[in-house]
């Protein structure tokens, strides 16, 4: 049965996973690919950009320390698994 | 390129692999040769060797898996990660793992393999024409048994070739069902089911019975993937059925309605108002031979590389004529040594008479003139293992060694040595560095500890490189990247410094260690310089070449890519 109420959009079972911020998606990233210590505290900001630097010089992106749009494209491109740096 | 810590290897050449299961993507067969494709890779530059086993203990376990699959690295669903592997050593180490969530594909979307028919299994064609309809997928249309089939051709009316698509009709994989087709119903459980299902396992995974009853024969199969089978979503693996309804409107091909990605998906029942279920449409898919070839550089030692056309570099991206990079070649050369390459090729007679080796006895046998001149080998720039020094000057790209130097042309290699002597007579045979600085247009060399300094056809020189500020224990400079601002860095080895032309001393804070400003290329370069705006850093017969942003986009070989040799 179709309902009265129809929504613009609709968000499908296994893309909640993903209902992420950008944010949240590149500490995820960061951290997967060792980029970014497990810790979080009151330094997670400086960590992040410290982080997205290293990030954006291994990757050959322009180091911005910023998450802008080139980092955030890279970060959500499909990749091999195994962690840029450390074990 | 970079290995991993402890330069992890494989301490023997001739390395097992072993098959442990398949994807539903893809045909086994399609699969066996991808994986063997990529190890050839690695082979064709190595001494390595790898050999399929089927029982026993393998140094590489090669398995595909979805989510937890049975390490501490879970899979993530549809894209992002796609695979991983372990650097080389006992148990898990060594072993590559692929994402069954990913539409595995050779690149080019959905690959399916015939069986049967008349096509000697050859790959479907898409679109087909078929009765004069054109079809984009695999068809049941024309038959009565709900086999889908599909033509090898462009048309199968003219040309009547045709073979039977993957479908669970058809065979099964792996399991223990000897590759049987589904029996439907079968029972499990004591329920009857008549279509592949995923209860009673956790990894997603469709099965069947290949007998009626799966409880009292315990026989049964994977089911492969149909062309139109879905990823992700949830209800991966199963078909899309058409026409299905969508918030009350029918659909007879995938959509991206209600998405924001534009992704296509699609309903795997006929009303996904009703079932909710869906799956993404089948897409280009990865192409398993890449990002095996990828996988396996891990297996056998090598950690991700910066260089952004290298096969090391971790993100997926599509090539369709495949080449190994330099970078890879270099890393896995590092590791285990140069293969002993093609067998060689016998050389083809000459036309140049070959010289007596007793002169004494006249020749009776009349000789072609000779119409091919001899080449010097220390006359030809594709002989040269390693130049002295290489540099731009007024544009034009000059090699340098023993005293001779070769001009690049505008196409293929340089044809004529010049001696230095001619152009700069001032000069040593032995040159370690030249630069032009851009601004004065100034032609500096450097040999040993001495450099001279040209403007046109006055020299001054030679001067110490204490003149410049550079300290006793600087042997030499190897390289020199000119600036626009009147500076010029000058390198040696893991060191740079740099020079300010104008008053001729090097700046304060230097030297400063070139790994640290200089990521992804040689520390021990042997020549450095500009070209055309990009950096090379050279070592052996290798070249980096960097952008000013100091990003590495390719590594070259000198004697192909810049001294242009066939």
């Amino acid at each position: 049965p179709t309902t009265n109420h129809k929504p613009l959009s609709v968000i499908f079972p296994s893309d909640i996973r993903s209902n992420l911020s950008d944010l949240e998606t590149a500490e995820k990233y960061l951290v997967r690919y060792g980029y970014m210590p497990l810790a979080h505290g009151e330094t997670t900001q400086v960590s992040l950009r410290r982080s997205l630097t290293m990030m954006q010089k291994k990757m050959g992106l322009k180091e911005t320390g910023q998450l802008d749009a080139e980092t955030l494209k890279t970060i959500n491109s499909p990749r091999c698994g195994v962690p840029d740096v450390g074990k | 390129f970079q290995t991993f810590e402890g330069d992890l290897k494989w301490d023997h050449n001739d390395i097992t692999y072993k098959i442990l299961n398949y994807s539903p993507d893809i045909d086994p067969e399609v699969t066996d040769d991808a994986f063997a494709r990529a190890f050839k890779v690695w082979s064709d530059v190595t001494p390595l060797t790898f050999t399929r086993i089927y029982d026993g203990e393998p140094d590489i376990n090669i398995l595909f898996g979805s989510d937890n699959h049975g390490d501490p690295y879970p899979f993530d669903g549809k894209d992002g990660l796609l695979a991983h592997a372990y650097p080389p050593g006992e148990g898990v180490q060594g072993d590559a793992h692929f994402d069954d969530d990913e539409n595995w594909t050779l690149g080019t979307g959905v690959v399916v393999k015939t069986r049967f028919g008349n096509a000697e299994g050859a790959l479907c064609h898409f679109p087909f024409v078929f009765e004069g309809q054109t079809y984009n997928s695999c068809t049941s249309a024309g038959r009565s048994d709900g086999h889908i089939w599909c033509s090898t051709t462009a048309n199968f009316d003219e040309d009547k070739k045709y073979g039977f698509c993957p479908s669970e009709l058809l065979y099964t994989y792996d399991g223990n069902g000897n590759g049987e087709p589904c029996v439907f119903p079968f029972i499990f459980d004591g329920e009857s089911y008549s279509s592949c299902t995923k209860e009673g396992r956790s990894d997603g995974y469709r099965w069947c019975s290949t007998t009626a009853s799966y409880d009292k024969d315990r026989k049964y199969g994977f089911c492969p993937n149909r062309d139109t089978s879905v990823t992700g979503g949830n209800a991966q693996g199963d078909p899309c059925v058409f026409p299905f309804t969508f918030l009350g409107k029918t659909y007879r091909q995938c959509t991206s309605d209600g998405r924001d990605d534009k992704k296509l998906w699609c309903a795997t029942t006929s009303s996904y108002d009703q079932d909710r279920k869906w799956g993404f449409c089948p897409d280009q898919g990865y192409s398993l031979f890449l990002v095996a070839a990828h996988e396996f550089g891990h297996a056998l030692g090598l950690e991700h590389s910066s260089v952004q056309d290298a096969l090391m570099y971790p993100m997926y991206k599509y090539v369709k004529d495949f080449e190994l990079h330099p970078d890879d070649i270099s890393g896995i050369q590092y590791l285990y040594g140069a293969g002993t390459g093609p067998q060689p090729t016998p050389p083809k007679p000459s036309k140049k008479p070959v010289p007596a080796t007793t002169p004494s006895t006249p020749s009776t046998t009349t000789t072609t003139s000779t119409t091919t001149a001899s080449v010097d080998p220390a006359q030809d720039p594709c002989k040269v293992k390693v130049f002295d020094a290489i540099a731009e000057i007024q544009g034009v790209l000059h090699f340098f060694k023993d005293g001779v130097y070769w001009k690049l042309p505008a196409m293929g290699p340089p044809k004529t040595s010049i001696p230095i002597s001619e152009t700069w007579p001032a000069l040593p045979s032995n040159i370690d560095t030249v630069f032009q600085d851009p601004q004065s247009k100034k032609i500096f060399f450097f040999s040993g500890r001495k450099f001279w300094q040209y403007t046109g056809n006055t020299v001054l020189g030679p001067r110490s490189l204490d003149k410049l500020g550079l300290d006793k224990d600087v042997d030499k400079i190897l390289g020199a990247v000119t600036r626009n601002n009147g500076k010029v860095l000058l390198f040696n080895g893991e060191r740079y410094w740099r020079l300010d032309v104008k008053s001729q001393t090097v700046d304060k804070g230097y030297p400063r260690n070139t790994d640290e400003d200089f990521a992804g290329v040689p520390s021990d370069s042997h020549d450095v310089f500009v070209y055309q705006g990009k950096y090379y850093f050279c070592q052996d017969f290798f070249f980096w070449r960097m952008t000013w942003r100091k990003q590495v986009e390719k590594v070259g070989y000198v004697k192909y890519d810049l001294v242009r040799c066939p």
